[in-house]
């Protein structure tokens, strides 16, 4: 369990203080937008009210015993996100991970002392230059190189049919797939059954080969 | 190989529009800020100074001829993004790929006929909130909010104990998880039986929500 700071509540600070809150830390969240503070009031341990550029004010919250800072302010505020993590670092704090906007930013972070820099405007366009466009899959996590979990919705000709006579399980096995989840509105099914009917708005989570998850694509064009 | 129409040249739209030249994709990119337009030169088929919200603009340029149209403006131009999003549908591109920058901006998006929307920063805090620390996670692929797939390293505690043992099972299911497969060296163990052993040096693919997956990194630090 680590103590983590997050300041500045911008989508991605907000999406990563929730995230972590939801995994078990302890998460202090630092805005100076009031708004955002209402906002994640619940969804962290603590959520504060102030200007992270303070030193007195993060001494007050003891941020130098914190395992973690993230600093995720972007674009529009760089010299913000520096200052925060000069006085992280200075302070003490062990593990800094701060959000830059650009190569320039993230530099000067690295130079300043961040153990690790996030780009996540660059990090999602490579990713969507994949995934959104691999016609099949909305996204994608290798297990050893040519075996993989993919996540797609199924194709038309699925729909309506069970997993079986979709040729989706061990028994009809025709993809030599293996369908793990299947994600229905916001809820899950968990190793779905043979007899478990495909329905339009389903994401599968299906695990294959390149090969046999580009036959599944092949069909979902 | 794709046609493929990138608007709005900020980190996400330069980065994926560069991404998928790289891919061999042909990519026209358009902004209506000159000096992106010069910095995408020789990085893109075609890089084009223009207003994206005039119609007569990507007739000229014939967008209706498309494969896909990524429309990649950020919360700064929410409303060019919901224009540019209806004109490209409006004249017939086929997958029409929109960047959203909150939920509303999202939802509107997918309302006027965008058949794929990417939150950037979002997507990149999930990520990071699994993956952007020295301890957790290799990799994370969530499945719905708060419930996912990761992949990481078995806690030496578990190594040479059976799954049942480790509490990683069905029958024991100790952490509510369900380790769909095991990597080991360069072969995988899908669905492995309870009484499957835990080596090191193995990689589980796990799934399990943020707080179960949590207790699971807390015994592997
Ligand atoms: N000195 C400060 N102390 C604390 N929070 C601050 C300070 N300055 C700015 N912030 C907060 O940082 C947050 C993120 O700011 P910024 O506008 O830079 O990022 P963003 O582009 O909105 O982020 P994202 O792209 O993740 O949505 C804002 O909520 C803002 O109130
Ligand atoms: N009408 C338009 N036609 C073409 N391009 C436009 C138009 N309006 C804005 N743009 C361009 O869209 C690009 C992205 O704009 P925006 O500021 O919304 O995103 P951003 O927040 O900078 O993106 P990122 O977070 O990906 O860095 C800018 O380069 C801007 O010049």
């Amino acid at each position: 369990k680590k103590q983590v700071c997050v300041v500045g509540l911008g989508r991605f600070g907000s999406t990563i203080a929730r995230e972590l809150y939801q995994t078990g830390h302890d998460v202090l969240a630092i805005d100076i937008d009031e708004e955002k503070i209402q906002e994640m009031l619940g969804q962290v341990t603590y959520a504060v009210w102030a200007d992270a550029t303070n030193e007195s004010v993060l001494k007050e919250f003891e941020v130098s015993d914190y395992d973690v800072a993230v600093v995720a302010m972007g674009g529009n505020n760089i010299q913000t996100s520096i200052l925060v993590t000069a006085l992280m670092k200075g302070m003490g704090v062990p593990y800094v991970i701060a959000r830059a906007a650009s190569d320039i930013h993230g530099s000067t972070l690295e130079r300043i002392g961040a153990d690790k820099i996030i780009h996540p405007e660059m990090e999602s366009g490579v990713r969507a230059a994949h995934v959104g466009f691999d016609w099949g899959a909305l996204d994608y996590m290798p297990i050893v190189p040519n075996f993989g979990i993919c996540k797609m919705r199924p194709p038309a000709a699925m729909y309506h049919k069970t997993l079986e006579e979709a040729g989706l399980c061990n028994s009809s096995d025709r993809y030599n797939l293996s369908v793990m989840a299947i994600r229905r509105g916001r809820t899950y099914i968990m190793n779905p059954a043979d007899d478990e009917e495909v329905q339009p708005g389903d994401v599968l989570i299906v695990a294959g080969t390149n090969e046999h998850l580009g036959e599944l694509y092949e069909l979902a064009v």
